[in-house]
């Protein structure tokens, strides 16, 4: 059997909403180890990874590793009957067909069970390499939701290069033309404030900007967001979940006709 | 204007 405790239930709640728009459906992987997902839009262009690290729930119990195939719309709806301070617990049999959640309030006078029907999901895994990219960028997640929210009002596409002058954001459209640059910047006493720029070598890609502002939906998980950029290889959009483990969202670039 | 790649393009469908 596959059983999870989350105190924080409130994560739970934010990391479905987050990968719900860009993904219909997509089997979430239980095994001894954790919880992890990877999951393609309908057009095959982003990805959504999500790992969930067993030492990162209160209690994580799984005898049998198991696919659970998730309809995330549905996810959500459960979900969103859980309050924010809940506690949640997941339990599915072995092979079961509908995954039992229980929200059970901080004072613990409310306990509320609800069951979510599973489906059979045929799902391809991509293997995605570990490497080396030409720049890392890490930002307040605040600030990256800001210029791709901008930037999706004046364009469709933006480039993104990276130099040592710092990372810039650029995209044009019916209105005109906009320019975003950050800067390493560090002197904030608050480390979720910095902007810190690892740069390899500078790198240029242009990006469709519905996806990378979709992606902003995981802004409540963190305070910071991580870009990783190479010479023609998808960007990788990471949010840190806590000591829970991450959501990475991968996105094929645009490139020249 | 410039095309959409695909991830197979990229990463290898296991």
């Amino acid at each position: 059997m596959f059983e999870a405790k989350i105190s924080q239930g409130s994560v739970l709640k934010k990391l479905v909403e987050a990968l719900k728009e860009l993904v219909t459906e997509g089997n979430i992987d239980v095994s001894p180890s954790g919880m992890s997902l990877q999951a393609m839009d309908s057009s095959h262009v982003c990805l959504v990874s999500l790992v969930l690290r067993d030492d990162g729930f209160d209690h994580f119990r799984c005898d049998r590793n198991m696919p659970m195939g998730i309809h995330f719309a549905n996810f959500s709806k459960i979900l969103k009957c859980a309050g924010n301070d809940d506690a949640i617990t997941l339990k599915a049999e072995d092979n079961a067909d509908q995954l039992t959640l229980m929200f059970e309030s901080s004072n613990q006078d409310r306990i509320s069970d609800f069951d979510l029907k599973l489906m059979s999901i045929e799902s391809e895994h991509l293997g995605i390499p570990d490497q080396d990219y030409s720049a890392e960028i890490k930002m307040p997640a605040s600030e990256y939701q800001r210029i791709v929210r901008d930037l999706t009002s004046i364009g469709d596409t933006v480039l993104i290069s990276a130099t040592k002058e710092g990372i810039k954001f650029s995209t044009s459209g019916d209105v005109g033309t906009a320019n975003v640059t950050l800067r390493h910047n560090t002197t904030s006493e608050k480390q979720e404030e910095h902007t810190i720029i690892d740069l390899k070598e500078p790198v240029a890609l242009t990006f469709a900007l519905r996806y990378l502002k979709n992606f902003s939906n995981a802004t409540a998980l963190a305070p910071q967001v991580k870009l990783s950029l190479t010479k023609d290889l998808p960007i990788v959009v990471e949010y840190q979940v806590g000591e829970l483990g991450n959501i990475r969202f991968y996105l094929a670039p645009k490139i020249d006709d | 204007s410039p095309l959409q790649a695909h991830l197979y393009d990229y990463f290898l469908a296991s």
